[in-house]
């Protein structure tokens, strides 16, 4: 029991961990798709979870994220924890219809997340 | 892959602990809900929301284009690598459908010398892209569909190869004056070809974006394998619009231009980055 008991703790603690998630962004939900034409949405992501002490090295953690966490895990109210945000971020093409009705095709950077770590 | 649709939108859960929703936040604050759509309008390099209207042709290349820069399983590059093109630097591609000059009405081009006026208008490039490459797409039908067999092997043993001009116009012909002109790219090519043929015309756009009013247009001349105009040559070349073509047909065909620009961006974060680096 104690066993299995551990490692639901565990698998709780994985989860609410500073992880990536799904979010897929439809442009028709924000009343985009009359002028992109392509994609129809694309999957962006999200970044999410806490940032325990100890910082573990999968959470991409800088220095400074590490000292935050350490002061924080001393005194909670000298410093907030350090923030889950992405690290490490890709590229979209987006092909539109810009103002004056010319049709463009453009690379935007840092559109889809690609790995989340504690910063 | 299978993509999970999650709407931007909190869930009703989350609404009901007390986070407010788009429409929930355009009642209560049309403020705010401009600013957050100016600064989505200027990360996505626009001034303002396009309203398009329902008409708009999206020219095949652009799809081609978009298809192959997204393909499925591969890392989109930020920069168009295209063969040939001095492309590799280029994050934006527009493109622009050939339209009247603003001086002339339609239908006046002067085409007895076998020679066909395009105009295509450049202003709307942001003034801090910088163009790398230009390049006007004409389109040569199969000649096939358009005449008789034996119309078409006397044409071809006459005509075997036919010599595709590209011009810019310096200065455009008066009643008692030649137009002044320039060539720009030049492509022999035979009958038999079918498929977009492209002109570099990168000079001559960089020109008509710095100056807009010196944008007369570019000249398309053909002749035939002895040099000649090819004033009686039923040429295969797509430069106007056929009577019996319909608009939606004419659209799919029509001369385009294409420019290849870099938006700055990138290179501008990364000397800021450079620039923070080297301060401390």
């Amino acid at each position: 029991n104690r066993r299995v008991h551990k490692r639901k703790q565990r698998k709780n603690k994985g989860s609410e961990e500073c992880r990536r998630h799904p979010l897929y962004v439809d442009f028709k939900d924000v009343g985009w798709n009359d002028w992109i034409v392509a994609p129809p949405g694309y999957q962006a992501y999200y970044c999410k979870g806490k940032c325990p002490f100890p910082l573990a090295d999968h959470l991409n953690s800088t220095n400074h994220a590490i000292v935050q966490t350490l002061v924080n895990s001393v005194d909670p109210s000298a410093v907030p924890q350090a923030c889950c945000v992405p690290t490490d971020l890709s590229a979209i093409s987006m092909l539109y219809i810009d103002e004056k009705e010319k049709v463009v095709l453009k690379n935007y950077q840092e559109m889809v997340v690609e790995g989340c770590g504690c910063r | 892959g299978v993509t999970q649709h999650v709407p931007l939108t909190e869930d009703k859960k989350t609404q009901s602990k007390g986070t407010l929703s788009v429409s929930q936040l355009r009642a209560e604050n049309k403020e705010a809900v401009k600013a957050f759509e100016k600064s989505l309008m200027t990360m996505f390099g626009l001034n303002s929301r396009p309203r398009p209207s329902t008409e708009i042709h999206i020219p095949q290349y652009m799809l081609d284009l978009y298809r192959q820069h997204t393909k499925e399983g591969e890392d989109i590059d930020i920069n168009f690598n295209l063969k040939g093109k001095l492309t590799s630097t280029a994050n934006t591609a527009r493109s622009f459908q050939h339209q009247d000059p603003p001086d002339k009405g339609g239908g006046e081009y002067n085409t007895e010398d076998g020679s066909e006026l395009l105009y295509f208008n450049v202003t709307n490039i942001p003034e801090s892209e910088e163009i790398t490459a230009a390049e006007i797409r004409l389109l040569r039908e199969d000649i096939q569909n358009i005449e008789s067999e034996s119309q078409l092997s006397q044409r071809n043993k006459l005509f075997k190869k036919h010599r595709i001009d590209i011009y810019e116009i310096m200065q455009p012909a008066t009643k008692n004056t030649v137009a002044i002109t320039r060539l720009l790219d030049t492509r022999t090519v035979s009958f038999k070809d079918i498929s977009w043929e492209t002109f570099d015309v990168h000079p001559a756009v960089l020109k008509w974006r710095q100056s807009p009013s010196l944008n007369h247009g570019l000249q398309v001349r053909l002749s035939d394998h002895r040099g000649q105009p090819s004033t009686k040559i039923h040429t295969h070349l797509r430069l106007r619009r056929a009577v019996n073509t319909n608009e939606k047909s004419w659209n799919a065909k029509k001369p385009l231009l294409v420019t290849y620009s870099d938006d700055k961006k990138l290179y501008r974060e990364r000397t800021r980055r450079g620039t923070n680096q080297q301060k401390r």
